[in-house]
C-alpha cells in the first residue's frame, strides 16, 4: 500500500550520475595487476562450449593431471597468480625440483651416483623455456642448497 | 517475484567458500586460478 | 592552492623518473632498491622537508596519473586492454611509492607514522576524486580511482610482517574512505566502490582474518551506505538498467555473505531491514534467510513440528544494533516504558498513531525506523517479562499483557499504510530458531486470530504471501509461521472470504497449502 515515491531533486542527481557510470564500468581485470604476457581476451564461444571451469579446476590434483608442458606455459605465462602457484606445487609432484639460482626446473633424470655435502652428481634434464623442450644439463653439479 | 539467484554465477552449494574466488559484482562466473594475485615465492617471477 | 613556484615541474619530474626506475629491471625485489635511490632525490628536491610539502607532492602526483588516465581513455583508437595498460603503468608504479613510504616512515615500531601517512594519502585521493567528480559531473570516470585504491589496499595487504602489524589500522582508514566516499556522496564513482568493498581480498580481510570480528562493524556501515543509496530507486519497482545492474551486483554479494558468514547477516539483520525498503522482499528475505552455520534447522514441513520444543528456540539472538536509542523522542520512550509498567498513561495508545507519523508525503507517512525499534523493544521486553516468570512464548502466554495491548492497539487503529509497515516490522523477526522468532510468530498469528475484522487478517496474509511467492530463499520463521495459519483450524484460514477471492489466488494458496502439508 505504499506506492511510490518520488525521486527527491538529490536522488535525480544521484540517478544521473549513475547512468554516466554505467557507460564505462569497472572490468575485473581493474582489480588484478598487468597481465603482460596472457592480458584477459574474453572472446565469445559457442554457448555449447564449457563457459566455467571444470569443478575443483583450482585444486592441486586437478593441475597434477596436465600434461608437464602445460604446467610450464602456466608456470612461465601466468606468473605472479594462484595458477602459477598451483602449477609449482603440480610440478613438484611430478619430481621435478625448481632451482632459485638458476631459475630452472630440474627433474632428476637417473638416481644420482653419489650425493656429498653441498652437491649431487648425476645427470639431469631441465626445461628450458626459451625452446619450450627439456633438454639435458651436461657435466652440472647441481648444487644442493639452492634447491626451493 | 525477485530473481532466480542460482542463476548468478556464483555455486551457491559449494562446501568451499566463495569469497575467495569471487569475481566481481557484474561477473557471471567466479575467478579462475590464474585471474588470482598470489604472493608466490619472488624467484618464480622469472620474467 | 598556493604551489610553492617549481614544485609542479619538480614534481612532474619526480614521478617520470620513478616510473621509470619502478619499471627497470635494476628495481630489485619489490622495488626496494630503486625505492632506496628515489628517496634520496626526494630529498635532494626538497620534498620530504615539510609535511606540507609532501602533501602537495601527493595531490600534484594524483592528479597528474588522473590528467593521463583521461587523456588515454579520450584515444578512441585505442583498445580498452592498450588504455588499461597505459594507465596502470604510471598508476601501479604511484601505488608501489605511496606503500614503500607508508612502510618506510617512521622507524618500524612507530606505526603512528605510517597510519597518520595512509590516511593522509588517502584523503588526497578522495579529495581530488570528489572534486573531480564534482567538476567533470557526468564526464567522471572512475578508473584512475579504482586503480589507486584496490592496487593500494592489495599492496598494503601483502603477507609481510611490516603490515600486518598496522593491519587493522589500514583496515579502518580504507573503511574510512570508502565511507567518505559512499555511492550517495560519489554516484558517478558508485559500480568502483561495489567492487572495491565486494572485493575478495577485502571481504577476506574484514570478515574472515581479522580476529575477534572487529571488521564487521565496518563492512556493515559501508552496507548500510549501499542500501540507503539504493533505497528510494528500488522504492519504485521498475528499474533503470544502470539500477538493475547494481541491484543484482548487491545480491551477489548478499549471497556470498549469506553463503560464507551467516552470522555477520543474522548479527546486523535488523540495521540492514532498516534502510532496506520494505518492498524490497527478496533481497530482506536473503538477509532474513541468515542462520548460524552451527545450527541444523528442522525442515519447516515436517509434520506436527513442536516448535516450542526445539533447543535454540528460547535462545536470544544477538543484535548489533542498538535499536533502543531509535526510539524517540525521550519523553515517547519514558511514556513507552511507564505504559509497559503500569498501562499508564491512558492515553498512551490513544496517542500512539500520531506519534509514529512523521510527514504528509505520501509514501511516507511513517517513520519506520521508529516502528521498526518500537516492534522490537517492545518484543523484547514481552519476551523477557514471560521468560521472567519461568514461561516460554506461546498463544496462551503472550496475552493479555501490556505488551500486546499496544500491539492490537496498532493493529486496529492504523491506516493500511500504517499497519502494514507495523506487520513489516513483525515479519522482519521471523528467522531461523530463536526466542524472537517464538514471540513474533506468535504475536502475529494472534492478531490474526483476535482480529475484530476481516481486512487485518486479509493484511496479515499478504505480508506473510509477498514474501512467500518471490524466487527463494525464504526464512524459516516465515514458512512455519504461515504453514501454522493455514494449517491450525483454530484460525479458520480457509473460510475467509479474501482466500477465495480470485481464482489464482485460490489456487496459488491451495499450491503452498499442498507443499506444506
Amino acid at each position: 500500500p505504499l506506492g511510490p515515491v518520488p525521486l527527491v531533486k538529490d536522488h535525480v542527481y544521484q540517478l544521473t550520475m549513475l547512468d554516466a557510470a554505467y557507460q564505462h564500468l569497472p572490468h575485473p581485470s581493474d582489480s588484478e595487476r598487468l597481465r603482460h604476457y596472457l592480458p584477459r581476451n574474453p572472446c565469445p564461444t559457442p554457448s555449447y562450449y564449457y563457459q566455467l571451469p571444470p569443478p575443483h579446476a583450482d585444486s592441486v590434483d586437478f593441475f597434477t593431471r596436465l600434461s608437464t608442458e602445460t604446467l610450464f606455459f602456466i608456470f612461465y605465462y601466468m606468473e605472479g597468480t594462484k595458477a602459477q602457484y598451483l602449477a609449482a606445487k603440480a610440478l613438484k609432484k611430478q619430481s621435478w625440483r625448481f632451482h632459485t639460482k638458476y631459475m630452472m626446473w630440474f627433474q632428476r633424470h637417473e638416481e644420482p651416483k653419489t650425493i656429498t655435502e653441498d652437491f649431487e652428481q648425476g645427470t639431469y634434464i631441465f626445461f628450458d623455456y626459451e625452446k619450450w623442450g627439456q633438454r639435458k644439463k651436461e657435466g652440472f653439479t647441481f648444487e644442493y642448497r639452492y634447491l626451493e | 517475484p525477485g530473481i532466480d539467484l542460482t542463476t548468478l554465477g556464483l555455486n551457491l552449494n559449494s562446501p568451499e567458500i566463495l569469497y575467495s574466488t569471487f569475481q566481481s559484482p557484474w561477473a557471471e562466473a567466479p575467478c579462475r586460478p590464474q585471474d588470482i594475485d598470489f604472493h608466490v615465492p619472488s624467484e618464480y617471477i622469472t620474467n | 592552492f598556493d604551489d610553492p613556484p617549481g614544485l609542479h615541474e619538480k614534481t612532474e619530474y619526480l614521478l617520470r623518473e620513478w616510473v621509470t626506475m619502478y619499471h627497470s629491471p635494476a628495481a630489485g625485489r619489490d622495488s626496494t632498491k630503486a625505492f632506496t635511490a628515489f628517496v634520496q632525490q626526494m630529498h635532494q628536491q626538497g620534498i620530504l622537508k615539510t609535511d606540507d610539502l609532501i602533501t602537495r607532492f601527493f595531490r600534484l602526483c594524483t592528479e597528474m596519473c588522473v590528467d593521463l588516465c583521461y587523456r588515454a581513455l579520450s584515444e578512441q583508437t585505442h583498445s580498452p586492454t592498450l588504455i588499461r595498460a597505459k594507465c596502470f603503468h604510471t598508476l601501479d608504479a604511484f601505488v608501489r611509492l605511496i606503500a614503500l613510504l607508508v612502510k618506510h616512515s617512521g622507524d618500524s615500531a612507530n606505526t603512528v607514522t605510517k597510519i597518520n601517512l595512509l590516511h593522509k594519502v588517502l584523503g588526497i585521493v578522495a579529495g581530488v576524486l570528489i572534486q573531480d567528480h564534482e567538476v567533470r559531473c557526468t564526464e567522471f570516470q572512475q578508473l584512475p580511482y579504482h586503480r589507486l585504491f584496490i592496487m593500494l589496499f592489495i599492496e598494503l595487504n601483502a603477507p609481510e610482517p611490516i603490515l600486518e602489524s598496522i593491519n587493522l589500522q589500514v583496515l579502518l582508514a580504507f573503511c574510512q574512505v570508502f565511507h567518505i566516499l559512499r555511492p550517495a556522496k560519489a554516484p558517478g564513482f558508485a559500480y568502483a566502490w561495489l567492487e572495491l568493498v565486494s572485493h575478495r581480498v577485502f571481504i577476506g580481510r574484514l570478515l574472515a582474518l581479522t580476529p575477534q570480528q572487529r571488521g564487521w562493524g565496518m563492512y556493515a556501515q559501508l552496507l548500510m551506505d549501499l542500501f540507503r543509496f539504493l533505497s528510494p530507486f528500488l522504492r519504485n519497482a521498475e528499474l533503470s538498467k544502470p539500477t538493475q545492474l547494481i541491484y543484482k551486483g548487491t545480491l551477489r554479494v548478499l549471497l556470498v555473505l549469506l553463503h560464507d558468514f551467516p552470522e555477520f547477516l543474522c548479527d546486523y539483520h535488523y540495521a540492514f531491514c532498516d534502510v532496506v525498503p520494505s518492498n524490497c522482499i527478496q533481497m530482506r528475505n536473503l538477509i532474513l534467510s541468515a542462520f548460524p552455520r552451527t545450527m541444523r534447522l528442522p525442515d519447516p514441513f515436517t509434520p506436527n513440528l513442536k516448535v516450542d520444543s526445539l533447543p535454540d528456540i528460547a535462545q536470544q539472538p544477538r543484535i548489533l544494533t542498538n535499536f533502543v536509542s531509535m526510539i524517540q523522542p525521550s519523553s515517547f520512550k519514558k511514556d513507552l516504558d511507564s505504559y509497559l509498567k503500569t498501562r499508564a498513561p491512558i492515553n498512551f495508545l490513544s496517542e500512539l498513531r500520531s506519534n509514529l507519523q512523521q510527514s504528509v508525503e505520501p509514501g511516507c507517512h511513517y517513520n519506520i525506523p521508529l516502528i521498526n525499534a518500537l516492534v522490537l523493544y517492545v518484543g523484547t521486553q514481552a519476551i523477557h517479562f514471560i521468560h521472567g516468570k519461568g514461561q516460554s512464548s506461546s498463544m496462551g502466554t503472550i496475552a493479555p499483557s501490556s505488551h500486546m495491548d499496544i500491539f492490537q492497539n496498532l493493529a486496529v487503529n492504523l491506516d493500511t499504510e500504517g499497519r502494514y509497515l507495523f506487520l513489516t516490522a513483525i515479519a522482519n523477526q521471523l528467522r531461523y530458531p530463536n526466542s524472537h522468532t517464538h514471540y513474533f510468530s506468535c504475536t502475529i498469528l494472534y492478531l490474526f486470530a483476535q482480529a475484530n475484522n476481516e481486512q487485518i487478517q486479509e493484511q496479515i496474509t499478504r505480508v506473510l504471501l509477498e514474501r512467500l511467492i518471490v524466487n527463494r530463499p525464504h526464512p524459516w520463521g516465515l514458512l512455519i509461521t504461515f504453514i501454522e495459519m493455514i494449517k491450525n483450524p483454530n484460525f479458520k484460514f480457509w473460510n475467509h472470504e479474501f482466500v477465495h477471492c480470485a481464482p489464482e489466488v485460490d489456487k496459488m494458496l491451495e499450491s503452498v497449502a499442498r507443499s506444506c502439508l
